[in-house]
């Protein structure tokens, strides 16, 4: 199985010279895609693995590690034939809430210029983790997010309306809000930070500052901070030329 | 005296032999020309041997297939298993009739994914299908 447990022998095996090895590996993991082995920023293994993205990602990887052969039913609706999947945490998070007049908002920002070339959306959610408002009681929520299509120096940006979800101010879990709509405008312009931006009104059309709301931003613990997650779906399959 | 009957040699040709004559696992191990018939190995592909266990979450390793030994696919060369069975399928689909089957090829290949961290701390998870070979035609 590729999950690591290696099966028994089947047949008579040679061993490779540790340099052929290097190079066999090498190349086969050049036909997955990981050509190179990145820099990452300093970021010690250990911090980063209880990050919310990293477990969520885990999930889908077994989930999709699970579904080897093709037809065994897709295991979740979000992953369907994606051939890539990438998760996305945010750079930047503006807040247009405590003392600042309505409407309030949180808005966060997403470098998007990693997306391989010549990859098709199928699918992207932007995760949020909300705990229970301690501020508001009894109350129904709209929860709404739109992309920030384009910002001006002297007046409200221009927004994209693109999902909204209602819930009691109450609840707690990971609120997933359906970005897709967006994904066409983001490859269209590479170099532009993806931004979403995140309202909050009562049913009587009052707007409610997303943090009193209970919707946690880049002050969350590590396990439940916002993150985008991306389907992609390859038009091209690599095949490398024999050596 | 008599003289004992010469051993006759087989006869040199440069045909393509039959498909369906290809040498298989359990036969005469060395074909007319010496040359060890191709044979399937397993190798298993460790990120931990290549040290690239921190930006890999996961898995920690898997197993990959590959030939080793003269094929008498034309192309005559040694490639790895994911090569091998993509490569040679499709020119055999393309060319049935003047490239056969090669002996090693595949008759059940997988997928496989890997999840690891991109230089800007995002994480992706990567399928390939039909990459890795778990049967071919060798046994």
């Amino acid at each position: 199985s590729s999950s690591g447990s290696r099966p028994q022998h089947s047949c008579p095996q040679r061993r490779l010279g540790a340099r052929e090895r290097r190079d066999m590996q090498r190349e086969i993991l050049a036909v997955l895609g990981l050509p190179g082995r990145p820099r990452l920023r300093a970021l010690p293994a250990a911090a980063r693995l209880p990050a919310s993205a990293p477990l969520f990602m885990l999930d889908l990887y077994h989930a999709m590690a699970g579904d080897d052969d093709e037809d065994a039913g897709s295991p979740g609706r979000r992953l369907g034939r994606a051939d890539l999947v990438m998760s996305f945490v945010n750079m930047v998070e503006r807040d247009h809430a405590l003392g600042h007049h309505e409407p309030h908002w949180k808005e966060f920002r997403f470098d998007l210029t990693q997306i391989p070339a010549g990859e098709a959306v199928t699918a992207a959610e932007f995760r949020i983790y909300k705990v229970p408002s301690t501020q508001i009681f009894n109350t129904t929520l709209h929860i709404s997010v739109f992309e920030v299509v384009q910002e001006h120096s002297n007046r409200e940006s221009d927004l994209f309306f693109l999902d909204l979800q209602t819930l009691r101010a109450g609840d707690e879990g990971w609120l997933v809000l359906d970005v897709t709509a967006a994904s066409d405008r983001w490859l269209l312009s590479r170099n532009k930070d993806l931004g979403l931006r995140i309202h909050v009104e009562t049913l009587d059309g009052h707007s409610v500052a997303p943090g009193l709301a209970g919707l946690l931003g880049r002050q969350a613990p590590r396990s439940r901070q916002p993150f985008m997650v991306t389907f992609f779906r390859a038009s091209a399959s690599t095949i490398r030329a024999p050596r | 005296a008599v003289r004992p009957l010469k051993r006759r040699q087989p006869k040199q040709t440069n045909e393509l032999p039959h498909p369906n004559k290809l040498p298989g696992i359990f036969d005469d191990i060395h074909s007319s020309h010496g040359r060890q018939v191709c044979r399937r190995h397993e190798l298993y592909v460790s990120f931990r041997d290549l040290g690239w266990l921190d930006w890999v979450i996961a898995p920690q390793g898997y197993s990959a297939y590959y030939c080793e030994g003269e094929c008498t696919f034309p192309l005559d060369s040694c490639m790895n298993a994911t090569n091998h069975a993509i490569l040679q399928s499709l020119v055999h689909l393309m060319k049935p009739d003047a490239v056969p089957k090669a002996c090693c090829a595949p008759t059940k290949l997988s997928a496989t994914s890997v999840l690891y961290y991109d230089s800007s701390n995002n994480v992706i998870l990567r399928k390939h299908r039909n990459m890795v070979v778990k049967a071919c035609g060798c046994h």
